[in-house]
């Protein structure tokens, strides 16, 4: 199963995340 | 060898003209084989098919659907008190899941499918304090900014957005459900003729609408979890992390703000992992569009071969707006987890009737504008569990 996030948000938004990193629920990923 | 490689010298001239031309021509050529073939419907719509190497066109053939449902009655068959735990903690050891953080004692999981949508013990899943966090245990896929209407689904591979969300004047089948406490017969018209394709969608979406009925009111209370004092509660929470007035005017342009861009990210979920996911941010979930599809695997072996992947399988788009603007989120189904469960959604059906019922690109729509008479949806706050995967 996958989970797809699409979202308007500032150019300067930046994720916090990488390809293929692992994350739980309440990690950040974006900011 | 030896000897020629060292000795003989190096001459230097000039290419003749024709060379230099038949290097562009053949660039040229291999730029036009790159090109991805698109076809189109009368419409000038993009029609998705199944598009990869022979493998991915034998598992087209296969029955997905079917395997998938028995799959889910098999996984459903209450399996004995004391073979539980053990039968469990095997399961646990192959597919890596932590069994210091589930919620109850392996004994009182019923079932294998129980046993996979389980629930964790308060506090084992810490929230960041950032803007948007993770929905999900997985594996980030992918992420990026959407240009040009595109999604892309591995490196080189791309999927449209619109697919993906919904096209309403591809399909004639598309059929609109009110929310399960609202009247059909109080549906105003007006709020569903002037949806036309993700681009006006924004638009919608964004903006808010003033039709609601104190009865649609009392009904939408009914429907949330908790007293009206609860309920108007969270709504307010809601409200204030979205920074948001309770009523936000309609936005008139069809393109994102100025200053702001489009963006997306690929949560995976193996076997293993907890299969409940949680909002993300602060947001208020408007509408969802339930498309019914294929239930090909969702594993990256799979992403990195289909195209298409995510536009051709079973999946619920859940559209609605935050802080800044529009905010979607698509749990897609697979063939071992053909089930997608939203806890504020009773009348969702997913994995049920045929496939050939429904052609791809068409949905089930409802919206969810009586579930909160202040911000005209279902509000959402951050890491607020959403709903689920089931197996089958």
């Amino acid at each position: 199963s996958t989970v797809v996030l699409v979202f308007e948000a500032p150019q300067d938004f930046q994720f916090l995340v990488k390809d293929g990193q692992k994350v739980r629920v309440g990690q950040p990923l974006g900011d | 060898l030896a000897n020629a490689w060292k000795q003989t010298p190096t001459t230097w001239y000039p290419l003749p003209i024709a060379v230099g031309a038949l290097l562009l021509i053949a660039i040229q050529y291999r730029k036009r084989l790159g090109q991805k073939e698109v076809y189109v419907d009368e419409e000038g719509h993009e029609v998705v098919k199944l598009k990869g190497p022979w493998t991915v066109h034998v598992m087209g053939a296969l029955p997905l659907r079917n395997v998938s449902r028995v799959w889910g009655y098999v996984n459903s068959l209450e399996l004995p008190v004391w073979a539980r735990p053990a039968g469990f903690k095997v399961y646990a050891w192959i597919f890596g899941c932590n069994l210091d953080e589930v919620e109850k004692d392996l004994k009182e999981y019923a079932s294998l499918g129980d046993f996979f949508y389980r629930k964790l013990k308060d506090g084992t899943r810490p929230v960041a304090d950032v803007i948007l966090v993770s929905p999900a245990d997985g594996t980030v896929l992918h992420f990026g900014t959407i240009k040009g209407g595109r999604v892309e689904q591995i490196k080189g591979s791309t999927y449209s957005l619109d697919a993906l969300l919904g096209i309403e004047t591809r399909g004639t089948s598309r059929k609109e459900v009110m929310f399960a406490t609202r009247d059909m017969a109080e549906a105003d018209d007006k709020h569903f003729a002037d949806i036309n394709g993700i681009e006006y969608s924004l638009q919608e979406l964004l903006g808010t609408r003033a039709h609601n009925t104190p009865s649609e009111r009392t009904d939408a209370s009914v429907s949330q979890e908790g007293s009206l004092k609860d309920v108007v509660a969270h709504d307010a929470s809601v409200a204030s992390e979205m920074g948001a007035r309770p009523t936000l005017e309609r936005r008139k342009s069809l393109a994102v703000a100025p200053g702001n861009a489009l963006y997306f990210c690929v949560i995976y979920l193996a076997p293993g992992d907890y299969h409940r996911f949680h909002s993300p941010t602060a947001w208020v979930v408007e509408k969802r569009r339930h498309f019914v599809g294929d239930l090909f695997s969702v594993s990256p072996w799979m992403a990195k071969r289909l195209e298409n992947l995510f536009v051709l399988n079973e999946r619920v788009a859940l559209l609605g707006r935050w802080k800044f603007g529009f905010f979607g989120m698509v749990p897609v189904g697979a063939t071992n987890v053909g089930s997608i469960k939203i806890n504020f959604d009773k009348d969702l059906r997913t994995n049920v009737g045929s496939r050939r019922d429904h052609p791809l690109g068409t949905y089930t729509e409802a919206v969810y504008s009586a579930a909160s008479p202040i911000l005209d949806g279902q509000p959402l706050l951050k890491a607020q569990e959403m709903g689920g995967f089931c197996l089958g």
